[in-house]
């Protein structure tokens, strides 16, 4: 009965495809993965993947890998990167460029910002089900906080923990103030 | 894998077992964190770690997450509990119609992910990476042993306990153990909390390890409140006092935890109060 089972699982899935993505913003970019859910055999493997192009400038949101190492491989652009540790300690910060492989630890916080040739990059997870957490941003942990327990943590007004929990709509691709600029003036040196 | 179980065996490979009192302790502006040495040979063994963690009233242990899956035990004291998992929907909110006709950000009502009541004799059991806050709502100290399972299939990083805090400047409660090699001690708080001695360089929130201007972008606020979100110039360590009480969108409790402490009348009361409030300021509710 192998060939029910193993020996027809499907091994291939495209996560290149810019009309595949599964996440998407016009402005910022869009990200592709393949976990358990759309190629089984990561079930086996417990192994999983993720393919990203951020813009120019573009950002991808502060956030930590909850249950999974990620191993980003860089295709292409360059992008800056901070990794930070428990302590709050900066564990990484520099830019990446093509070519080069970045290790993320399970639970340490990352952010990533696209240089000005935009960033590409892949990551794989040790995790078939790898699932990140967000600090800023529509799905962010910031926003599912009580406005009062953001106001007594960080010592600020209620208007301001407000403003940090809904300053932002996106989930996870975050556009940048300078980009917008960029693009505004290209706009109009256009015209 | 066979390698690691023939480890593990070893480690449990010892004479004789100990009753271990905790080996450090952590002074905050409103609690005390209590922690086991988690190098211990019989947490070794194990493969789990201990902390206990006293919250005065109106205490709040600020959010934090760890490494680890955790279980929590209520020893004493009630509390309101948050766990934050990512890409849930916050599903305790105010209503749209307390807003009135305001739309703009300035009247936005809060909205937030499920909060919880905890009492004495609760178990709490928290996933590793998952996010939580904890407020001691009652009027006696809240007293809770929290076990981190360093052991678990869940956890890919090495076997020390972690905990990466979301707000503050607090100290890792298992950090000073393992620099110092584990030696029992009583340590008072660091700065303001411990007489000013000692360096907060070492121990911060997760923010501040990112460039604040990379944070003004990623959620688009000003530098002050980018500051505030890094805890700069933030004493209080982990459990911090609240101002005033915690304002939170939350159900009374179940009718009948209510009636074992006697107070169901008074909630129910204050309920009823509190519907007819809401019913002279929005004008009723509206028939079909």
């Amino acid at each position: 009965g192998l060939e029910e089972t193993f020996c027809s699982l499907r091994l291939r899935e495209n996560i290149g495809d810019p009309s595949r993505a599964d996440v998407f913003t016009p402005q910022a970019g869009r990200v592709s993965t393949v976990n358990s859910f759309n190629l089984p055999i990561l079930g086996h493997l417990q192994l999983s993947a993720e393919r990203g192009t951020l813009y120019r400038s573009a950002i991808y949101t502060p956030h930590w890998n909850v249950n999974a190492h990620s191993v980003i491989y860089v295709l292409r652009g360059r992008a800056r990167i901070q990794v930070v540790d428990h302590l709050g300690q900066s564990f990484f910060d520099g830019e990446v460029r093509q070519g080069q492989i970045l290790t993320v630890p399970q639970n340490h916080a990352v952010v990533k910002q696209a240089g000005s040739e935009g960033f590409e990059w892949v990551s794989f997870k040790t995790n078939d089900n790898a699932w990140i957490s967000p600090l800023a941003g529509r799905t962010s942990v910031i926003r599912a906080l009580p406005e009062a327990v953001l106001a007594n943590a960080f010592q600020i007004s209620r208007d301001q923990a407000r403003r940090l929990k809904y300053n932002r709509e996106e989930t996870f691709l975050l556009t940048s103030s300078s980009s917008r600029r960029e693009d505004e003036s290209e706009r109009r040196a256009a015209a | 894998r066979s390698q690691e179980s023939f480890r593990q065996r070893n480690e449990c490979q010892f004479d004789r077992l100990q009753a271990l009192e905790p080996d450090n302790r952590i002074q905050a502006e409103a609690g005390v964190i209590e922690s086991w040495n988690p190098n211990h040979d019989q947490f070794q063994c194990a493969g789990v770690a201990v902390t206990r963690s006293t919250i005065e009233p109106n205490g709040l242990h600020l959010p934090s997450y760890t490494n680890t899956p955790q279980l929590i035990y209520i020893v004493k004291g009630r509390a309101i509990t948050g766990t934050i998992f990512p890409g849930c929907p916050e599903t305790f909110e105010e209503s749209q119609r307390e807003q009135g006709q305001g739309r703009s950000q300035g009247s936005r009502k809060d909205r937030h992910q499920r909060l919880h009541h905890l009492r004495e004799g609760d178990i709490l059991a928290i996933p590793a990476g998952v996010a939580y806050w904890c407020y001691n709502n009652g009027d006696q100290q809240l007293v809770s042993v929290s076990l981190l399972d360093t052991s678990n299939f869940n956890n890919q990083l090495d076997d020390n306990p972690r905990r990466f805090y979301l707000a503050g400047n607090p100290e890792d409660e298992f950090e000073q153990l393992r620099r110092e090699g584990g030696r029992g001690r009583e340590r008072e708080g660091r700065q303001a909390w411990r007489g000013g001695q000692g360096s907060s360089e070492d121990y911060n929130n997760i923010f501040r390890g990112f460039n604040s201007r990379l944070l003004e972008e990623a959620f688009n606020v000003d530098q002050e409140t980018v500051r505030r979100l890094q805890g700069q110039s933030d004493n209080r360590n982990s459990i911090i006092r609240v101002k005033g009480r915690l304002d939170l969108v939350s159900p009374l409790r179940s009718r009948q935890e209510g009636q074992r402490e006697g107070r169901w009348e008074e909630e129910r009361e204050r309920e009823r109060e509190e519907e007819q409030r809401r019913m002279r300021r929005g004008g009723g509710y509206d028939a079909n």
